[in-house]
């Protein structure tokens, strides 16, 4: 794209290419492909460098919109994360931890995920790893009272946040988001507004069935904000500009890697960059 | 679904007399769309809409009375051909133990696949070890030992103080001499980009020959699964796949995205969390799911 002279068709074919390749989709690409070609006729554009730049800015114009930071203005601030099997939700908890545990501030973890081999193993090496404490039932045990639990011993400790881990789930499972509504009113009765964040973990290598979760999650359990998994990969998860115009979703934060300290805040430039590199 | 979209395409070309090559390529691009939209990547879109164009354009479809049909039709038979046979077993090794390593990105399901499959091949008379690969992964070794005592199929470890290799050559001793005659290795999940761990991969399978190396990949992959198959192939072989979580509403096109860069099979695909929840791969089905 950066060697063309010319505004042509290969140069909107090729546009589209980068798109759906970032798995962006069909419907939104041709959306802002329309509303490009729109710009250039009014603009009387003639430079493609000029056209890619316009392309760049009204993607980042979308994403701007809706993204938004967490800041810990509850005593304790709850968090609930939330979303389908393996997409680093617990990891996601683990960095949150490191990050607010350095800046200060006095961290909970509660191991919401009753059901999966080791996960509440897996949460209570994180625990050990940011030097914060958890709360943790048995295997087995109610989701719902672990998250519960939670809150309490919060409250108590003077806790500044508590990030509640739950079970992955595929959203087609009626059954199981029913049992995460209930985690979430549970939540409300340990202290009202619980939980002040819910956020959906989305894995950047997930195509098209992204926005499917999202609308389910959010269904159940009205979803604050996004974090994006993964794009220490090759993928660039496109899909989260749907996500964003056509449902208003924040996206927070973006996961880079698997040690504490691969969590980012959500940066549109950087993303719509990273996008055409 | 698509033979919708392909009747609704078709019936405003109706009443011009035979179908022409334009209006052959209005289909088309319905079904380029559905294919993207069910997360097929658009190179490998892009393939097989030409290889669907050289039959399209046959008498078969422009002289036919139900064109929209005939369009399905020969789509089904291309994806379904695409996708490959059945092949759902594991190539058991004239001499045991059979070694079989499971690879793949973080999160696509290679631990409970493995503990999965170690069910499946007990069921069918073998006596599997899993082998704790993972020395990376919060209570991963756990994870495995967990899913071993649920089966009650041995589980070896040698903790996550030792490298990988060491562990698989470890696991050959120790199946030779509890007599199990297949292993089953865990490994921790990767980037196909990152150097330093697709080495490992390559140091392990250099030191005790795999019989099977599976790609662990989770259905709703989009557009990039042709990037990681593709790499896991050149770099380290693979000789089939598994595919996850398929019980959810993923369209599933990574399947065929996949298919077409490494020509390998989908031997399994995973259909639940549960360790029973492993079935054999069915093309025709997928096909279908892919079309919508
Ligand atoms: N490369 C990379 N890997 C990640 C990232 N976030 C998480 N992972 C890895 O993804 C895998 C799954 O992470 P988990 O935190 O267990 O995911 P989860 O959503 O809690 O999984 P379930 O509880 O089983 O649903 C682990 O191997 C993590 O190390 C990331 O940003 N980049
Ligand atoms: N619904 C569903 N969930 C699955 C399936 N296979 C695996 N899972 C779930 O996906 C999540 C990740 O599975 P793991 O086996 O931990 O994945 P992994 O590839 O070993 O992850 P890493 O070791 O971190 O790379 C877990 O919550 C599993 O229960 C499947 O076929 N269907
Ligand atoms: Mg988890
Ligand atoms: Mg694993």
């Amino acid at each position: 794209v950066n060697f063309r002279t010319q505004i042509d068709e290969e140069l909107y074919e090729e546009l589209e290419e980068i798109l759906i390749g970032a798995d962006v989709g069909v419907t939104t690409t041709m959306n802002l492909l329309e509303r490009i070609r729109k710009l250039v006729r009014e603009r009387k554009i003639k430079d493609p460098k000029e056209l890619t730049e316009l392309l760049k800015e009204e993607i980042a114009a979308i994403l701007k919109d809706e993204s938004d930071d967490i800041v810990l203005n509850q005593e304790p601030k709850v968090i609930m994360v939330v979303g389908v099997n393996g997409v680093g939700k617990t990891t996601t908890i683990g960095k949150l931890a490191h990050r607010f545990q350095e800046e200060g501030k006095k961290v909970l973890l509660a191991a919401g995920d009753t059901f999966r081999a080791a996960a509440i193993d897996q949460l209570e090496v994180w625990a050990g790893r940011a030097n914060v404490e958890i709360i943790k039932h048995s295997a087995g045990a109610d989701a719902a009272a672990v998250a519960y639990d939670a809150i309490v011993a919060a409250k108590s400790r003077g806790a500044d946040v508590v990030l509640v881990d739950t079970a992955g789930r595929l959203h087609t499972k009626t059954n199981l988001m029913t049992e995460l509504s209930k985690v979430k009113r549970v939540m409300g009765k340990a202290m009202e507004d619980a939980p002040h964040e819910v956020l959906l973990v989305l894995d950047a290598t997930t195509g098209q069935n992204a926005l499917s979760q999202t609308k389910i999650f959010t269904e159940a359990v009205d979803i604050t904000g996004v974090v994006l998994t993964k794009l220490d990969g090759t993928a660039k998860g496109g899909i989260v500009i749907a996500i964003a115009s056509e449902m208003g979703v924040p996206i927070k934060l973006i996961g880079v890697g698997e040690k504490a300290e691969d969590l980012r805040d959500f940066d549109p430039e950087e993303f719509v960059e990273a996008l055409f590199s | 679904g698509l033979t919708e979209k392909l009747q609704s395409t078709f019936k405003r070309l109706r009443g011009k007399g035979k179908l022409s090559e334009k209006d052959v390529n209005a289909a088309l691009r319905e079904v380029k769309m559905a294919l993207l939209e069910a997360d097929v990547n658009f190179k490998v879109v892009k393939d097989f809409i030409s290889i669907l164009k050289e039959r399209a354009i046959g008498a078969e479809v422009l002289e036919s009375l139900t064109p929209a049909q005939h369009v399905v039709k020969i789509v089904n038979e291309e994806l379904t051909r695409l996708m490959g046979g059945e092949q759902s077993k594991i190539n058991i090794a004239s001499k045991p133990p059979t070694i079989v390593m499971l690879v793949g990105l973080q999160g696509a399901g290679k631990t409970t696949s493995a503990g999965k499959l170690a069910k499946l091949m007990h069921k069918q008379g073998r006596r599997p070890l899993l082998v704790a690969g993972d020395i990376y992964r919060p209570a991963a070794i756990k994870q495995l030992q967990v899913l071993g005592e649920q089966l009650d199929i041995p589980v070896f470890t040698m903790g996550d103080k030792h490298s990988p290799v060491d562990i698989a050559k470890g696991a050959l001793q120790q199946a030779k001499s509890i007599n199990c005659d297949m292993l089953i290795i865990d490994t921790a999940g990767r980037l196909h980009i990152d150097e330093v761990l697709m080495e490992e991969l390559k140091a392990v399978k250099d030191h005790i020959h795999p019989h099977e190396i599976l790609l662990v990949v989770d259905a709703m992959t989009g557009q990039d699964a042709v990037n990681v198959a593709e790499t896991f192939n050149e770099q380290l072989g693979i000789d089939g796949v598994i595919l996850t979580k398929l019980d959810g509403d993923t369209r599933g096109g990574a399947a065929l995205s996949v298919r077409a860069v490494t020509n390998r099979p989908i031997k399994f695909v995973g259909m639940g969390e549960k360790l029973d929840a492993l079935e054999p791969f069915h093309p025709e089905r997928l096909s279908s799911r892919i079309l919508g």
